[in-house]
């Protein structure tokens, strides 16, 4: 990616990481739609001997072939079965039957996460700079179980069993289905046993955002990434009859508007449909909209399809707008004619202006890269929000990372909007989605394995979480674009992932295999539905009392029951929560001491002990958290956060109240 | 619709693996004849689960739910890229 590793601070003096040969040592196996070989992000110069605990494959197909591998690609599957039983066999003229990317997708995760340094990278000019992924010396392994027809779960389990036995180190997976029970979740099933022989799993969050409770992959042994803004975007200016100017976001790359105003319609006033604002295929008026800058809203179809629909009616332009729904956020695309991404407030401003004016006028400026753009991060609107539905004594998501117009590789068989007519061919793209913020973390979970080999994922995760920042260096919580309002820990988790400091964290929550048994213990699970998510024999002990909260998790998630009205209202005691929590210490010795901010005077927090000292590495100290909450109505929410310093290290945990 | 098959991912107990096998594909292999002459294996997992996939109708998955070592019999879920 390019920017990235700036804005993340990985351009900073290269002593504060692991050294190449040592990022060379570990492998993340990707799971997505395959890759494109050919592209300068799987360029292996430079790159040592592949690792000799590499027991992966090269798998030939249709047009990928054992020299597609090389000393970066160094495995490559495809897992086609699942989705043959269910649709057919493929269509070798529509797909390709082997690890070849023909969507994009995969390419584009696996660059971001370990892509190769690539200099003079750009889309149309857009992001230029050099190109790198998060562990750009790491190798990287892909198994493809995405088709066109979408991704089934006995794929995704054969390739992550494959992927375990092959030996990667670290399992990036940006997908997700529905949040089913974790012992039916293949995913789920998958991680734990990835978990347990020490590969680190990191799934995207989703992009059910705003709606809270819309999180994917939720499984406490699995990492969840939201996705959050870089400090850079796409500009483009619509100028209005009435002199009004805007700023909007686009890449497009063709031929821009002239400086003299055209006229502008609103589409629903072109159309129809009843649904005719959202552009949707042949809905619109062609002789309402011919030589015209057309306003779609969002939603209903995809951005880049709207445009194709305007383009292929006749119009000039097109300027969309968002809903409520997506707020300020504005997702660049790289359209196949002059268009504007504009926010909720400024799409308002323009369809007034056209609705007031008899002959309503506009023109659109060619775009441009801006860089340094302020606040950043924001949270994306599209990014699955907590609390965590299936188990809410797990906050999730975990942390956020980049993820809205993020540039990296891309596949040469299909156009950077994937429409079919679009027959312009480009090594990067710029998307957006939790699914490029999950393999920022995954190439950067790489880089910590590189540094300290030792590591479990528990403690990979913990250092990612405990160091990310909530806050910008003003102190402000970090906004939320979708309601420009602070950002919640429902939102953001422990924040967004902050690398230099994740490399010496200090302190950490680790967590076994035991651990994880009793938290399935916690949530009752049969020895069968155990056995099923773990493969072991274990049986639950009858005289323990296992208790969710009690997971050694770097976070709080603090389910408060709402007393019932009968016997609730006014006067009812306070709830009394335990929680125990063990820190280990990955740092030099030390003195930390606890600190508590709460936003909210409902609940007393107190701390057990309030000082904690270490005096060798790995050495394990307990503390118990006692959360004193009053009744509130049932629905409320309110959030704190507890932190350890030495003055040196911030041990942060964010903790969310929720009262049900 | 009974006929209509699906995707199914079988849970087996190793442990819990008939004497009469030599090994636990030849145990699944049998599983599954048992209720289904025409099902074949789509995969065998080793490493991240015990078991294998396969296509049933719903009533086949039933009955070889009742199996001896049968863990769980669940439907496959379809997911989607982020």
């Amino acid at each position: 990616t390019t920017r990235t590793p700036e804005f993340l601070g990985l351009e900073k003096s290269v002593s504060f990481f692991p050294a190449s040969v040592k990022v060379g040592e570990v492998i993340v196996g990707v799971l997505d739609t395959g890759v494109w070989p050919e592209l300068e992000s799987f360029d292996d110069t430079g790159l040592g001997p592949v690792p000799v605990s590499w027991k992966g494959e090269c798998e030939v197909g249709k047009n990928f072939t054992s020299s597609s591998c090389n000393r970066k690609l160094i495995g490559a599957r495809y897992f086609s079965k699942g989705y043959e039983a269910a649709f057919g066999a493929i269509d070798e003229s529509q797909e390709s039957k082997s690890p070849r990317d023909d969507d994009g997708h995969g390419s584009h995760t696996s660059t971001t996460a370990a892509g190769s340094a690539v200099t003079g990278a750009s889309l149309f000019g857009f992001a230029a700079g050099t190109a790198k992924g998060m562990a750009a010396e790491a190798r990287v392994a892909t198994y493809k179980v995405c088709w066109l027809g979408g991704c089934f779960g006995s794929d995704i389990l054969a390739a992550m069993d494959k992927a375990i036995e092959d030996g990667v180190n670290v399992l990036s997976l940006s997908l997700g289905g529905s949040s089913p029970d974790y012992y039916r979740d293949n995913v789920a099933i998958g991680a734990f046993s990835a978990t347990a022989q020490g590969v680190f799993v990191s799934c995207s969050a989703g992009n059910g955002g705003p709606s809270s409770g819309s999180l994917s992959n939720v499984a406490p042994w699995i990492t969840t990434v939201g996705a959050g803004t870089l400090d850079r975007d796409f500009p483009v200016y619509v100028t209005l009859g009435n002199g009004k100017k805007f700023t909007g976001q686009s890449l497009y790359n063709g031929k821009p508007l002239s400086d003299s105003l055209i006229p502008i319609v609103y589409a629903a006033h072109a159309s129809n449909s009843t649904s005719g604002s959202l552009c949707l295929t042949s809905t619109l008026n062609p002789a309402k909209v011919a030589g015209k800058i057309v306003v779609c809203d969002r939603g209903g179809n995809s951005r880049v399809q709207k445009g194709l629909v305007v383009k292929d009616a006749g119009g000039a332009g097109m300027i969309l707008a968002n809903t409520e729904t997506y707020g300020e956020e504005q997702l660049a695309d790289a359209h196949l004619l002059p268009a504007a991404a504009v926010g909720q407030k400024t799409g308002d401003a323009i369809k007034s202006y056209i609705s007031s004016d008899a002959n309503p006028t506009a023109t659109i400026s060619a775009g441009t890269t801006r860089l340094g753009v302020q606040p950043s991060p924001l949270v994306a609107a599209f990014s699955s929000r907590g609390p965590n539905l299936l188990t809410p004594q797990i906050l999730k998501p975990d942390l956020i990372a980049p993820g809205v117009n993020i540039l990296a590789g891309w596949t040469g068989g299909v156009g950077p909007t994937g429409l079919d007519s679009d027959k312009r061919h480009v090594a990067f793209n710029i998307i957006s989605g939790t699914s490029m913020s999950c393999p920022h973390i995954s190439g950067l979970a790489a880089l910590l394995k590189a540094a300290h080999p030792d590591w479990s994922p528990a403690v990979i995760r913990s250092a990612l979480m405990t160091t990310a920042y909530s806050t910008y260096k003003t102190g402000e919580a970090i906004q939320d674009v979708s309601s420009g309002l602070p950002s919640t820990p429902f939102d953001i988790g422990a924040g967004h992932v902050n690398p230099t400091a994740a490399l010496d964290p200090g302190l950490v929550y680790d967590a076994t295999i035991e651990d994880y048994f009793a938290f399935l213990c916690a949530l009752n699970y049969s020895s069968f539905q155990i056995k099923v998510i773990s493969k072991k024999d274990f049986t639950c002990s009858g005289n323990k009392n296992y208790k969710l909260e009690d997971l050694n998790y770097p976070s709080f998630a603090v389910a408060l029951e709402t007393p019932s009205t009968k016997g609730g209202g006014e006067g009812t005691a306070p709830t009394t929560v335990k929680y125990t929590r063990t820190l280990t210490n990955k740092g030099a010795p030390s003195t930390y001491k606890v600190s508590v901010t709460s936003k909210s005077p409902s609940v007393k927090i107190m701390v057990e002990p309030e000082s904690l000292s270490f005096a060798k590495p790995n050495e394990q100290k307990s503390y118990t958290v006692t959360f004193v909450a009053s009744a509130m109505p049932s629905g409320s929410e309110s959030f704190a956060r507890l932190e350890w310093s030495d003055g040196k290290h911030n041990v942060g945990s964010p903790i969310a109240f929720t009262w049900t | 619709a009974a006929q209509k098959k699906k995707t199914y991912i079988i849970h087996m107990d190793r442990t819990n693996m008939p004497q009469a096998f030599d090994d636990h594909f030849q145990w699944y292999d049998s599983s599954l004849k048992s209720v289904s002459d025409s099902a074949q294996t789509l995969y065998y997992y080793n490493t991240v689960a015990h078991g294998f996939s396969t296509r049933l109708t719903v009533e086949e998955a039933k009955l070889i739910e009742k199996q001896q070592g049968i863990l769980a019999v669940i439907p496959e879920l379809k997911y989607d890229l982020h």
